[in-house]
């Protein structure tokens, strides 16, 4: 009965398609996941994949990832990546560039910038249905805290609580300061 | 897959007590010894916090999932889960102080819900949810959560750390916590021996120098501590430029010189919007009254 199940699962799936990205932003980049709810037999792997372009000096939101460690291989173009650990110490702030990899393990915080060549990624999750929380932007951690709490932990004014809370529309993909409209091609 | 080799090999089982203490401003955080065999057979490690009135335990995560119980007083927590939305919304106290404050200047009544209220609200956040004397609350792995003790004694809480959790693919028998903000101290940090603190930041020197040889200076010439939060390590600009705020407010995040520890006092009282703190009783009697009030009604 194998073939009514792994011989004839599918295999693949493309993540480098603009128009399939899951989250795209026209000045920052796109992000395209794969998982085992688009790709099933990756339920029986528990790995799943990513597939990132940031723009031209564009942000990653800095995240931590909930439930998998991440192995990211530059594609194209160079970032740099910082990555932090559980002591708040900077264990990776390097560029990234095309053909090498950095291992991000699970809930390590990481921040990724674009250089002016931009910066294409794939990576490697180590579980199925992996999932990132970001600290910055609208979906984000800080978004989830009251003003109150903002402004008590870091010791700051609520009005600066609230700059911090409010001030990044975007959700993971960020468009670099001060710079105005840029599509790419 | 729970115990390595030989961990489980127990000729005698003892009563433990905690091994370390670790006091803040607003709190004390006991730990007991994770590398205790009774904790690496089982898999799980256990701390406990005492919150004092008016304590916040900064928000923080671990990579195991986590079982609390509250073995005495009140207060709220605030969970952060992806994905979820900004459920609670309301006036910022600032603003509903101004409005109070102009309410009072114009000596006359509250004006109407319609007027002047649009746009008003200036918070928004997700839900906060009670904690009370003999709650167990349920903590996915990952998920970063703050806690507030809003009563009139010390919020006692004992959580278990499931590190064999398959969730958990970091250390086995040391968890890891991940705070959000503050500058605190590793919890289990003292207890993993000070050859292994050593040999992690051996490894740390190897490969900043390893980046060094290949031409990768390192920018931010390399903070090393056993405290601090996960914006500590971020370059100060980068994190500036990630939040759209200035540098001053972006050092405040990484709070370097920040030493209240893990649990800081408020000293005002957290005013948040939260539902309406009802006992037991109280909901036990309001459930009957309503079934025998409306009785075959839906």
């Amino acid at each position: 009965g194998l073939e009514e199940t792994i011989c004839s699962a599918r295999l693949s799936e493309n993540i480098d398609r603009p128009s399939e990205a899951d989250v795209y932003s026209p000045e920052a980049g796109r992000l395209t996941t794969l998982n085992s709810f688009n790709l099933p037999i990756l339920s029986f792997l528990r790995l799943s994949a990513e597939k990132g372009v940031l723009y031209r000096n564009a942000i990653m939101a800095p995240h931590y990832n909930l439930n998998a460690h991440s192995i990211i291989y530059g594609v194209r173009g160079r970032a740099r990546i910082q990555i932090v650990n559980a002591q708040g110490n900077s264990v990776f702030d390097d560029e990234l560039r095309q053909g090498q990899i950095v291992v991000v393990p699970q809930n390590f915080a990481v921040i990724k910038q674009a250089t002016k060549e931009g910066f294409e990624w794939v990576s490697f999750k180590t579980c199925e249905n992996a999932l990132f929380q970001t600290l910055a932007g609208r979906t984000s951690a800080i978004r989830a805290m009251p003003v109150e709490v903002i402004s008590n932990i870091y010791q700051i004014s609520r009005e600066q609580a609230h700059r911090l809370k409010f001030s990044r529309s975007e959700t993971t993909l960020f468009r670099p300061e001060n710079q105005g409209y840029q599509r790419r091609e | 897959g729970r115990a390595r080799e030989n961990e489980c090999q127990i000729d005698r089982l003892t009563a433990l007590e905690p091994s370390n203490r670790i006091q803040a401003e607003g709190g004390l955080t006991e730990v007991w010894d994770c590398q205790d065999q009774q904790f690496r057979c089982s898999g799980v490690t256990v701390i406990r916090r005492t919150i004092e009135r008016n304590g916040l335990l900064l928000p923080s995560f671990t990579s195991g999932p986590e079982l609390i119980y509250i073995e005495q007083g009140n207060g709220i927590s605030g969970l952060m889960i992806p994905g979820c939305p900004e459920t609670f919304e309301s006036l910022s106290t600032q603003e509903a102080w101004r409005e109070g404050m102009e309410r009072g200047m114009r000596g006359g009544r509250f004006q109407g819900q319609g007027q002047g209220r649009q746009g008003r609200f200036q918070d928004q956040h997700q839900k906060i949810r009670h904690l009370r004397q003999g709650d167990i609350f349920a903590m996915p792995a990952g998920v970063a959560h703050w806690a507030y003790n809003n009563g009139d004694e010390p919020l006692v809480a004992v959580i278990l750390i499931d590190t064999s959790n398959h969730a958990n693919q970091l250390d086995k028998d040391v968890p890891r916590r991940f705070y959000l903000a503050g500058n605190p101290e590793q919890e289990h940090e003292q207890q993993q021996g000070r050859h292994h603190q050593r040999r992690e930041f051996q490894e740390q020197g190897q490969q900043q120098q390893h980046h060094q040889r290949r031409g990768g200076e390192s920018r931010r010439g390399g903070r090393q501590s056993d405290s601090g939060n996960v914006f500590s390590g971020f370059d100060t600009r980068t994190l500036a430029q990630s939040f759209g705020v200035s540098e001053e407010i972006a050092q405040r995040l990484q709070a370097e010189q920040d030493e209240r520890g893990n649990i800081v006092l408020v000293q005002e009282g957290l005013h948040v919007v939260k539902p309406p703190s009802r006992s037991y009783e109280e909901r036990e009697e309001r459930s009957r009254g309503s079934r025998s009030r409306y009785g075959s009604m839906n």
